[in-house]
């Protein structure tokens, strides 16, 4: 059977415990690309957690008494579940009319997004994104551009503060695959950080969107 | 994490044959 | 011989000598060099020197140290003993190379094949005696590899000593006949005690002579076989009939190339600039290009 090793936060580790489907992998939309990609759903909490994957050539684990071949090593690392959101909310914006979330976030290609439902505060979540009216106690969400690149321009602003605690090279490319954070090249201008970040942010947006935010 | 490519999944004696060396 | 350091640890070389006896650090030395376990695919090849005063040549000869191929095992290892007894005038030293010394030095990046590492280790062992004060006038040496270039590289090294490299030199001079001796009781009280470094279960030790062509050791070889690890470290890896059980019967496993001219499958980076955007495939940003990441599209 092949197995996988997997980098994964503490928290996660009594998860799979406390409830035999408490870690799902799904596979959800990419918003950068369209694409189909894996993420993992921590459902005691729920959390939602992107994955990497490390790959390199000529690789393999040595596993117990096992040979893996490959040698790849996922990450799992916690996302803001609003990027998923917004792709489903920008895609029903075509409409041009509020609509309650359970019809926004479906998709026969990626069915599992329905889990993004049962994530928590996503009231309070939306109103980063979204317009909202409630009528009869049901609330109805509209994509607002304004308020998601303001929402966006803080994340950029948050990545760009987190660039520079973890001495992350921004200015020219690194040639040598041995990089060396520490070697902060001092000549990095802000500009670059928030190039990067943008750069960074763009990974997990549509092309449009990393392009007025690019603007904005 | 082996520097090499082993093209196979199967077990393998590696307490047998492999002391990691610090 | 005193082989606990070769028990602790056979994966490198290990080095043995007799005492020197005070009459060779005085009286002018005839110093003969031969080895042991050249062919064989199981187990370390031992070098050995042997050592006496010019004077004393007629009394190594009376010890009967005949041409040492013609010699038993149990007949070798009297002599050895004897040796030992009437140590008084003979010296020896050993260098014990483990098969995984051999088979990482034939298969390294850097090709360092069988018959240099024998060049080297037989002038290790020369200087070895010089350096433990031995008057070496003379060096009798079994050739390995063509005689002449040895007997220069020999002579070049040692300018002042008188270097005669000779096909079947242990059957024409005494000297190296007792280094051939002291080398195969060498290798087969190795052989006989060695520790197999692998946790072997079902360890049969009834390899045979470990010449390739002993049936009793083809044998051996394929039941030690393991399709990942390949073979206790006991076998020469390096030699043709360990590399072709190994085709045969282990996995294959690559490693990284050396770096060739342009790396295969990176193809040109304007390959992704190409006008329809489409064609570019979602490359990650930088900080995960930089770092081997990306993202997982299936486990």
């Amino acid at each position: 059977a092949r197995q996988h090793v997997f980098l994964l936060p503490e928290c996660l580790k009594d998860a799979s415990k406390k409830m035999t489907s408490g870690l799902m992998f799904v596979k959800l939309v990419r918003p950068c690309s369209g694409e189909g990609a894996l993420y993992l759903f921590n459902m005691c909490l729920p959390q939602l957690f992107e994955i990497k994957v490390f790959k390199e050539k000529h690789h393999s684990w040595f596993i117990n008494q096992s040979v893996q071949s490959g040698g790849l090593l996922h990450f799992a690392t916690p996302m803001d579940p609003l990027f998923l959101l917004l792709h489903y909310l920008i895609k029903a914006d075509k409409e041009g009319k509020f609509q309650p979330l359970d019809q926004v976030v479906v998709d026969d290609m990626f069915p599992n997004c329905i889990l993004l439902l049962k994530l928590p505060e996503l009231e309070k979540l939306l109103r980063h994104v979204t317009e909202e009216k409630e009528i009869g106690k049901k609330k109805y969400y509209k994509y607002s551009k304004e308020k998601t690149l303001k929402w966006l321009g803080k994340k950029v602003n948050q990545t760009v503060a987190a660039l520079k605690t973890n001495n992350i090279n921004v200015g020219a490319r690194v040639q040598s695959a041995a990089f060396f954070p520490g070697h902060q090249i001092s000549s990095d201008k802000e500009e670059d950080y928030i190039r990067y970040a943008h750069g960074l942010i763009s990974d997990y947006i549509s092309k449009e969107l990393s392009d007025d935010l690019s603007k904005y | 994490l082996l520097p090499c490519e082993v093209r196979v999944n199967r077990p393998a004696p590696v307490a047998r044959f492999f002391t990691p060396a610090i | 011989m005193d082989f606990r350091e070769l028990e602790r640890d056979n994966m490198g070389r290990c080095r043995l000598n007799s005492p020197v006896p005070a009459v060779c650090r005085k009286e002018p030395c005839v110093l003969g060099v031969d080895e042991a376990g050249r062919g064989p695919v199981l187990g370390p090849m031992v070098y050995a020197i042997c050592y006496c005063p010019l004077s004393r040549l007629a009394d190594l000869e009376a010890l009967k140290v005949a041409d040492s191929k013609t010699l038993s095992e149990s007949e070798r290892d009297r002599l050895f003993a004897k040796m030992e007894e009437d140590g008084d005038f003979v010296g020896w030293a050993l260098d014990v190379l483990s098969p995984n010394l051999i088979s990482t030095s034939m298969l390294g990046r850097v090709k360092y094949n069988l018959n240099s590492l024998s060049h080297d280790t037989a002038v290790g062992l020369v200087q070895h005696a010089l350096d433990q004060g031995v008057k070496v006038v003379q060096v009798f040496v079994d050739t390995v590899g063509l005689p002449e270039t040895y007997q220069e590289r020999l002579q070049q090294r040692f300018p002042s000593i008188e270097v005669t490299v000779k096909a079947k030199a242990d059957a024409l001079y005494p000297v190296v006949s007792a280094a051939s001796i002291c080398a195969k009781v060498a290798r087969d009280q190795a052989v006989k005690n060695w520790q197999f470094v692998e946790k072997l279960q079902d360890l049969d030790t009834n390899y045979g002579s470990g010449y390739p062509n002993d049936p009793k050791t083809k044998v051996w070889l394929r039941k030690h076989v393991e399709p990942v690890f390949g073979f206790p470290q006991f076998v020469r890896f390096s030699w043709r009939t360990a590399q072709s059980i190994l085709e045969k019967e282990a996995e294959s496993i690559l490693w990284e190339d050396l770096p060739t001219g342009d790396q295969e499958g990176l193809g040109r980076i304007t390959s992704y600039f190409n006008e329809s955007p489409r064609n570019c495939p979602h490359l990650p940003h930088r900080y995960f290009q930089e770092r081997g990441l990306e993202s997982a599209t299936t486990l």
